[in-house]
């Protein structure tokens, strides 16, 4: 029943045709259109008395994109305490961010300037506050800014992405946040929309961001044009869906509007995907403005899909939700939010139930896995807090560590789903550990709570470290969000019947009749069915005397009959036997070494000779998950843990970070925003950026002057050659040398207050002591040519001669 | 607080009693009242323009004797977040 309105296969918009990710124009290149927002505008939903504000730095409000949905009601400026979001224009154009995402939100349709935006008739404001100083207070006055009228808040910023900060929310933040979702929209609770981090290059962990991984927010993350991994992407547990963004050589790009009322194709990051998920939670808002923040979050775990994502670790829970480190639930379906929000109920009351197993420390031992597990029954003594169906779960840790980066943690619920709430992060040497941090994971979304759920930290040192300072977990509460009834049971007939196959009541019906059977000497009930054609003695398996599929074991150790095989085994099709794998073999198809399909743990699959081992060839790192050998990315030489993580490169690459950028001629560095070779300053002859402090080596009639290359030597600085550079070097004079001739004591000039006595510099005073023998003494042991006693009374002494 | 961090001269005051009552407390040690922190209730944001602007330390002076006021419930002198753009 899709409603009418304009034509929307075409709009005048002129980068209408370069929105790949929203529409097919041309019908020789790939389309990129599973995202579906062209299918929810079909459907009538556009956004329309739906308002979106952008936390960042400012909104261009009279942008001609932006200007006709702009909304002065959603917008204020916190770092210049008024009404006017505009941001400050500088020569740098520091301040395009807010702008860039509000348009690919609302910029206006058909209206022949720029783009068309995800909700192209919300309403769009923006909240300056990032061009300031950031505190606690302009955070939380930030998040908390008419939470009755704003519907959505998308904020793409956070703490440093560099792979050591741990930073979040502070205390009044944390209070926003709970007050919007408690008492924003009238009770239904404001939605926040949150960038995850763009670390990735430095092997950051979005877990370590407090922002997103909150509960409150939604964390959003990002995929190429061809469902790659973006090089700035990071991994964690909290990451709920994914949208398109830049991010790859060779690939398209999103466009939006930019300040000065233009366009830009530049714009990457997750600070593209945080707007579109916005956007499309406006579509979904229009069609269904009654959904709480959690129904919002629901619709997202229901409808996101892994589509093309590509992606080593997707697994699926308990609960049947396919779900990744990297994408979340996957790729956010516009569409099938909206088709979902019209007919949506609203989900039963949040409830909250926490366990802090034994308060006893615990030592996490070097290269050794600490487990802790603790049972719960999901609190269901107590009706306001029992959680039987699991939502978010957060791990509040605290662990003490020498060297934080080293530590790993996973969490594994009690139906065997495992969540990586932490990876290693090599560039963190903090000795500060985690206190009181509080892991989240949307992993286990749907599962059921009740069980042993086990936390599980591995410290495996990256350097030499002292071996008897250990860390320790002190304490950790495991906190499980969700609700006590099925959320979707009220939804459709499908969840009742699963319902009723829960049910055992049928099963305990027959089983006296099984036990009465089992006590009569001769057997003539029926086979097992697995047994085949000679029947059986016995009811169960290992009572056939013949197998329908494969028999296992000996006549020794006793055979069963089995459908599959177990693992270590293979299938042998003429004899009917369970057949042992080669040693090492998880699976595989004969006994040969060379025939394995999975390998035991430790032990990984080489998949250039099919057979297990313990170290994987060159180009290929050993993937835990997958037990196999996985080959690194095409640029990369050899790589650690990931695929993109690279440890050396091809040629004509060199190494950034972890991530392989394709090298540049001289004068040139590789920008990664923009994704290509940019000059360097005119002073550098290589460099790592436009600035005169990142040269690496100066230009010709350069000379290197600390971290700058200069055309002439300062005074106080001399030139000279250093070995295995190609440019001369400034070097400091001695201490107190205004000006000199080379290294050592050659000074021409002294600061003031200093004397030139032998080329040295020498302070202007006098000792009262210096009298014959002393000066003898100073003199025989050369104590005026050794730099630590050039001020020793040195001029007394020269001076008396 | 942790080492390299930035104070500035902003504070966040929690007081019960409605704004007059946190107008005359910020009055008495010299502060300017900023108004009420987005929609927390009881939670001002406080400026005191005597207290250099950024500050590698807490700098102690007569604005501290805020921290002993019996109707001031908490307080905390503002920290620069260092933050970024994705």
């Amino acid at each position: 029943s899709l409603q009418s309105g304009p034509s929307l296969s075409y709009f005048n918009d002129p980068k209408w045709p370069n929105m790949w990710y929203i529409h097919c124009n041309d019908e020789n290149s790939r389309c990129r259109s599973e995202m579906n927002i062209l299918g929810a505008w079909q459907r009538g939903y556009t956004g329309k008395n739906v308002v979106v504000t952008i936390l960042d730095d400012g909104i261009e409000r009279n942008h001609p994109d932006l200007i006709q949905n702009f909304d002065h009601l959603a917008s204020y400026d916190v770092n210049g305490n008024d009404h006017d979001p505009t941001p400050r224009y500088d020569s740098r154009n520091e301040n395009i961010h807010g702008t860039r995402c509000a348009g690919e939100v609302a910029a206006a349709a058909n209206n022949s300037h720029c783009i068309v935006g995800v909700a192209y008739n919300a309403r769009i404001g923006g909240i300056r506050m990032l061009d300031g100083d950031v505190t606690d207070i302009v955070e939380a006055k930030s998040l908390g800014i008419r939470p009755d009228y704003i519907h959505v808040y998308s904020a793409s910023w956070g703490p440093k992405d560099d792979g050591r900060t741990v930073d979040g929310p502070g205390p009044l933040t944390k209070q926003a946040f709970e007050q919007g979702i408690q008492k924003g929209r009238k009770g239904l609770g404001s939605i926040f929309v949150w960038a995850a981090g763009n670390g990735g290059r430095q092997g950051d962990h979005c877990s370590c961001d407090g922002y997103t991984s909150s509960i409150y927010t939604i964390s959003v993350s990002s995929t190429t044009e061809n469902g790659n991994k973006p090089w700035y992407l990071e991994v964690c547990s909290s990451i709920m869906a994914t949208t398109y963004s830049s991010g790859e050589f060779h690939e398209r790009k999103i466009v939006t509007t930019d300040i000065w009322h233009r366009c830009t194709e530049g714009h990457t990051g997750t600070s593209v995907s945080a707007p579109i998920v916005a956007g499309i939670i406006a579509l979904a808002l229009e069609a269904n403005l009654l959904l709480t923040w959690r129904d919002v979050q629901h619709l997202l775990v229901k409808t996101s899909r892994p589509a093309h994502l590509k992606a080593d670790d997707w697994k699926t829970n308990a609960a049947g939700h396919r779900v990744s480190h990297l994408y979340g639930f996957g790729l956010v379906d516009a569409e099938a939010m909206v088709l979902e929000a019209t007919k949506w109920r609203t989900v039963p009351p949040q409830h909250t139930c926490s366990q802090t197993p034994d308060r006893q420390t615990r030592h996490i031992h070097a290269s050794q896995t600490l487990n802790s597990s603790v049972t719960i029954s999901g609190c269901s003594q107590e009706p306001e807090q029992h959680v039987a169906y699991l939502e978010h779960v957060v791990v509040r840790v605290f662990i003490v560590h020498p060297r934080r980066g080293d530590l790993e943690i996973n969490l594994i619920s009690p139906s065997g789903t495992r969540s990586q709430l932490l990876a290693r992060r090599l560039f963190d040497s903090s000795n500060e550990g985690f206190r009181d941090w509080e892991f989240m994971t949307v992993h286990f979304w749907g599962e059921r709570s009740e069980g042993r759920w086990t936390l599980e930290i591995t410290d495996s040192p990256s350097k030499l470290r002292n071996p008897e300072v250990l860390g320790s977990l002190k304490e950790w509460t495991l906190i499980l969000h969700g609700t006590s009834q099925n959320p979707y049971q009220q939804h459709s007939v499908q969840h009742s019947h699963s319902k009723m196959l829960e049910n055992p009541g049928s099963e305990v019906l027959e089983e006296p009749e099984l036990q009465e059977e089992e006590e009569e000497e001769e057997y003539n009930g029926p086979c097992h069915s697995e047994c085949g054609d000679q029947g059986c003695d016995g009811p169960n398996t290992e009572h056939c005397l013949n197998c329908i599929h494969f028999s296992l074991g000996s006549l020794k150790s006793g055979r069963t009959c089995v459908s599959h095989c177990p693992r270590g085994h293979y299938e042998n099709i003429s004899s009917r036997r369970c057949r042992h794998c080669h040693k090492g073999c998880e699976t595989c198809v004969s006994p040969s070494p060379g025939d394995c399909l999975s390998c035991r743990r430790g032990l990984y699959l080489n998949t250039l000779n099919s057979s297990c081992t313990n170290t994987c060839p060159p180009g290929y790192f050993a993937d835990e998950n997958q037990r196999q050998c996985v080959k690194c990315h095409d640029t990369c030489v050899t790589c650690q843990r990931h695929a993109d993580k690279c440890s050396a490169c091809s040629k004509g690459y060199s190494l950034a970070g972890m991530t392989c950028v394709p090298e540049c001629t001289n004068g040139t560095f590789f920008h990664l925003e923009e994704m290509s070779c940019s000059p360097c300053h005119s002073s550098c002859k290589t460099c790592t950026g436009p600035g005169e402090e990142e040269c690496i080596q100066c230009a010709e009639g350069f000379l290197q002057q600390e971290w700058r290359c200069v055309q002439a030597c300062a005074p106080g600085y001399y030139s000279g050659k250093t070995t295995g550079l190609p440019h001369k070097i400034c070097h400091r004079c001695e201490e107190n040398c205004l000006s000199c001739s080379g290294p050592g004591t050659t000074c021409t000039k002294c600061q003031a207050g200093y004397s030139l006595i032998s080329k040295t510099c020498i302070v202007n005073a006098l000792c009262n002591n210096a009298d014959e023998v002393f000066c003898e003494m100073v003199k025989s042991n050369r104590l005026c040519e050794r730099k630590f006693y050039r001020q020793f009374c040195c001029r007394t002494c020269l001076m008396n001669g | 607080p942790g080492r390299g961090d930035v104070y500035t001269n902003h504070w966040a005051v929690r007081i019960s009693g409605g704004p007059e009552r946190a107008d005359g407390i910020a009055e008495r040690y010299g502060y300017r009242n900023l108004g009420q922190i987005g929609s927390l209730e009881d939670h001002y944001h406080f400026h005191h323009s005597r207290v250099v602007r950024r500050a590698a330390y807490s700098v102690k002076g007569p604005h501290s004797f805020i921290h002993m006021d019996p109707k001031v419930h908490w307080i905390q002198q503002q920290v620069v977040k260092s933050r970024v753009k994705r």
